[in-house]
Formats: C-alpha cells, sequence, structure tokens
C-alpha cells in the first residue's frame, strides 16, 4: 500500500 | 496485467524499438535529441536496479532487458557509429543534462517511499522519465523539424503515457491496496507536457503546415 513494495510496473 | 497496461508496455517498447530499427536502416537521426535518449538510457538504469534482486514475471525481466539493451543501443549509434553521428543535430542540441538530473535527485532524496539507494533511484528515475523529453521538444521548437520518423516515436511515447494513466485507475479501482502517489503525480506531469507538444502537433497537421512551436 504505497510502501516499499516490489514494483510490477515498468 | 489489465489490457491498458499491456497496450502502455507495447506502444513504450514499439516507440524504443521502431527508433532503433529506423536508426539502424536509414542510417540517420536528424531530429532525434541525443540528450532525451541519454536522459532514459538514465532512467532505465536507475529503475532496473532490481533486475536481478526481485524476480516479478518473465515478461517483467524480458521487457526491462529490451527497455535497458535498446535504449543504450539507441545512444551507442548516435554517439559512436560514423554514419548515424553525422546526422545529429548537434550545435541544436544544447539541453544540459545537469538541470534536469539534479533537481530530480534532490527531490528523489527528500521524497521517496523509503530512504534506500534502491529507493531513491526508483523515485529518481520516475522524476527524470517525466521531464526527460523535454530536451527532444526544445531541438524540435528549434529544427522545426517534424519529420515521420520524429512524429511516430512521439505519438507512440504519448500512447504510452495515456495507457498508463487507465492502467493506474484501472488499478485503483480494482485493486484494493494500490496506492502510489510518487508514480501518479510524475506521471500525470510526463503527460501534461506530452499533451502540451500534442496540441501543437494535431494544430500543424489539421491545418497541413509545419510544426510551430511557441518559443
Amino acid at each position: 500500500s504505497g510502501g516499499a513494495d516490489v514494483k510490477d510496473e515498468l | 496485467m489489465n489490457i491498458f497496461r499491456l497496450a502502455g508496455d507495447m506502444t513504450h517498447l514499439m516507440s524504443v524499438l521502431v527508433l532503433l530499427l529506423k536508426i539502424h536502416t536509414i542510417k540517420s537521426c536528424a531530429g532525434i535529441s541525443l540528450k532525451t535518449q541519454e536522459l532514459y538510457a538514465l532512467v532505465f538504469a536507475t529503475r532496473y536496479l532490481d533486475i536481478f534482486t526481485d524476480f516479478i514475471s518473465v515478461y517483467n525481466t524480458i521487457m526491462k532487458l529490451i527497455f535497458l539493451g535498446s535504449s543504450f543501443s539507441i545512444v551507442w549509434y548516435m554517439r559512436r557509429h560514423k554514419l548515424v553521428r553525422r546526422s545529429y543535430d548537434k550545435e541544436q542540441d544544447t539541453f544540459r543534462h545537469f538541470f534536469l538530473v539534479l533537481p530530480c535527485l534532490l527531490l528523489a532524496l527528500v521524497m521517496n517511499e523509503k530512504f534506500t539507494f534502491k529507493e531513491v533511484m526508483w523515485a529518481f528515475s520516475l522524476y527524470l522519465e517525466a521531464v526527460a523529453i523535454l530536451p527532444q521538444l526544445v531541438l524540435l521548437q528549434r529544427t522545426k523539424n517534424i519529420d515521420n520518423l520524429t512524429g511516430q516515436y512521439v505519438f507512440l511515447l504519448g500512447a504510452y503515457r495515456a495507457f498508463y494513466i487507465f492502467n493506474w485507475i484501472y488499478r485503483y479501482f480494482t485493486e484494493p491496496h494500490y496506492v502510489h502517489w510518487i508514480t501518479w503525480i510524475s506521471g500525470l506531469v510526463q503527460t501534461l507536457l506530452y499533451a502540451d507538444f500534442f496540441y501543437y502537433y494535431f494544430n500543424s497537421w489539421k491545418n497541413n503546415v509545419k510544426l510551430h512551436l511557441p518559443a
């Protein structure tokens, strides 16, 4: 939720 | 993966590949800003630092490799290829990288999701992508040269921007915890820069005259 999660977009 | 995201990725991919293939085929990069291309290479290099640490999908990894490879290839062609570099509008492409890179770096140090090297670089890449087209727009304005290559390239990039915004709206309503302020605001700024360009591009096409951007 807006955190430093894994980014799956390019 | 929704249809907007896929369409966005595909138009983004096409914009880079069309540019690379045309430069390779016609051995000319007239009208293309090397400054913008170098900034995009820097955008991909700093955003995809996770390529070897976080596995998301085969699709994701392959796309990252293609974006990195194609953006650095374009820069290589424009700087090193003996025919291509001759067609480069060096005297007109005078925008300084520094004026875009430094503010984006400072902003990324202050506004990031987490103060780690990877997260600061990720935020930096988003801010830089938003403004990386500026040297290209300045070059267009100076040379008044909007040939098919430049036109198609900027059109595909604009389509990529539009599809990504639809993708974010779709994900916001379908994925309960999907909130990325940094991505959205920088993405919106980037799209507005394109909208401004498109306004003049469309007008010049409609009136069947050469593109004339305001100073």
